[in-house]
Parts: structure tokens; C-alpha cells; sequence
């Protein structure tokens, strides 16, 4: 299950 | 208490058909003013955000917040299940918190309930960035047919399913998928005459790399809207949206892959 982090460094980019 | 009519090949079945192989889990916030969803796929490349307000949802009701976890698998096969005439409603009620049923009644009012375990009923409640945020983290976008964006989807992912780039400048668009025996190139041209269909509105030019089967997964989605809008740049996620409804819209986003 993702968490609100996991998201976060998905949005954050590369 | 939630009450969420489906009927079989609304917007709400098709994301779950389309993230069916994706993801196991589609987390769902249901408030009065309308339904919000968001899955993640296992690798966590990419995601899938659905926004129903209440007034596009005919019959939806809910008194209260209600985060759940809905186990995909197990309510496309019940969707799947049913008849196309069926009336089907999805309930999460204030004694059975725990559980979701999905109740089918046919135009003889005939029923069929399926009851199943909620994944997890007290989920964090996610935040993805606002509007303003992404819309200054993209250089540019693309407006474009759905049907065509599915079309081109469909090919790159059948070339060539693990590496795919998007370019976009002022004057044109072009798809590149890289695949074992040969390469495609897709290009559009901005017209001059016509933006209604097709238009491209960059900043600067943005090439991204990208994996081309999430993308054929989501295109199919984006379907029940005649436009798509690809929202593109160097360092951040695709975006791709489209609107469904009066207010809703479906948002999916892919990571960046890293260029070989």
C-alpha cells in the first residue's frame, strides 16, 4: 500500500 | 453511509478495468461533495487519480467522510459479473465498517449481493500536489483527439513496451518507442487554422522518456472524453488528463524513465 511519502517523492521528480 | 450507483462501462468501472493489472488497491475518500479516488501501481511508476463530484454522480450519497480501500480484483469481477441492464449499487453502511456490498437489481427487480472485506478501512488521506503546483512544474502541453492519443498509445506499447520518449517544441509533437527489432516515430504538426483539436502550448521544448505500457493502460481510459491533455516536463511526472462530466475528471501521471 503506497503511503503520502511515496507520493511525494513520486511527484517531487528526478 | 455511502451509496454510489455504478452502472457496467461507466467511468468508474473503466479506471478499475484499466489499473485492474496495476494495482490491488484503489483508495477511495467519499465526502458529500463527491467521490475521489487514487491508485498506485505496485512499482510505484505510476498513478491514476479519478475526481466525481456529487452533482455528476445521479443518486450518490453520502453522509460522511469515508476513506476505504476497495480490492479491485474482486469488484471488476463482480462488475463483470452483472448483467449490462443491471442496476448496481456500491454500499459501505455505518454497521457492516469493515465490508463493502455490491448489489445488482435487474429490471425485474431480481438482486444479486456480493459482499467482500474492505482492504484496509483506515487509510491516511493522500495528498497530491494542486493545480497551480503541477501547472508550474510543466513546460508545455498538448491537447489532442483521445481516440488518436489511444491510437498512438497502442502502437508505441506494441513496438516497443519498455522505452518510449514524448517531444514537444512550438511547432510540433512526436512520439518515439524504441522496440526490438526497429524503431516508430509518430509526429503531429500544429496547425495554424484549427487549435479547437489540436494544440500545442509549450514554454520551452521538453523531450521526456517514458514507459510506454502505462501509458497504452491509461489511453483506453481516456476515451470517454473526446480530449486528452498531456501536460509534459523535464524533471516531473506526465500528466495526462482528461474531463468526464460536467466537473470530473480522470488524472493519470507516469515517471520519467531515466534515459540509457
Amino acid at each position: 500500500s503506497p503511503t503520502q511519502k511515496t507520493l511525494d517523492r513520486f511527484f517531487r521528480g528526478h | 453511509m455511502l451509496e454510489l450507483p455504478l452502472v457496467k462501462g461507466d467511468p468508474f468501472h473503466h479506471v478499475m478495468e484499466a489499473i485492474l493489472d496495476l494495482s490491488d488497491v484503489a483508495h477511495v475518500v467519499c465526502t458529500t461533495r463527491g467521490l475521489n479516488l487514487l491508485a498506485v501501481d505496485t512499482k510505484h511508476l505510476a498513478i491514476v487519480s479519478l475526481l466525481f463530484p456529487a452533482e455528476d454522480f445521479k443518486g450518490y450519497t453520502c453522509d460522511e467522510y469515508i476513506s476505504i480501500g476497495i480490492p479491485i480484483r474482486d469488484l471488476v469481477n463482480a462488475i463483470r459479473c452483472g448483467d449490462d441492464k443491471d442496476t448496481i449499487t456500491l454500499k459501505v453502511g455505518e454497521e457492516n465498517f469493515g465490508t463493502i456490498t455490491l448489489s445488482f437489481v435487474s429490471p425485474e427487480k431480481n438482486t444479486v449481493d456480493y459482499e467482500f472485506r474492505l482492504v484496509d478501512a483506515k487509510l491516511e488521506r493522500f495528498r497530491l500536489p494542486d493545480r497551480h503546483f503541477l501547472r508550474s512544474k510543466y513546460q508545455g502541453s498538448v491537447k489532442m483527439p483521445s481516440v488518436e492519443f489511444r491510437r498512438i498509445c497502442k502502437c508505441l506499447s506494441n513496438f516497443g513496451d519498455e522505452y518510449g520518449v514524448i517531444s514537444v517544441t512550438d511547432e510540433d509533437l512526436t512520439y518515439f518507442a524504441k522496440g526490438t527489432d526497429g524503431d516508430v516515430y509518430v509526429e503531429y504538426k500544429q496547425q495554424e487554422e484549427d487549435t479547437t483539436i489540436f494544440k500545442i502550448d509549450v514554454r520551452e521544448p521538453v523531450r521526456l522518456a517514458f514507459n510506454p505500457k502505462y501509458l497504452n493502460t491509461f489511453a483506453k481510459v481516456f476515451t470517454l472524453s473526446g480530449q486528452v491533455k498531456l501536460f509534459l516536463s523535464k524533471t516531473h511526472p506526465l500528466m495526462v488528463e482528461c474531463k468526464i462530466g460536467q466537473k470530473g475528471r480522470i488524472r493519470c501521471f507516469v515517471a520519467p524513465k531515466v534515459e540509457p
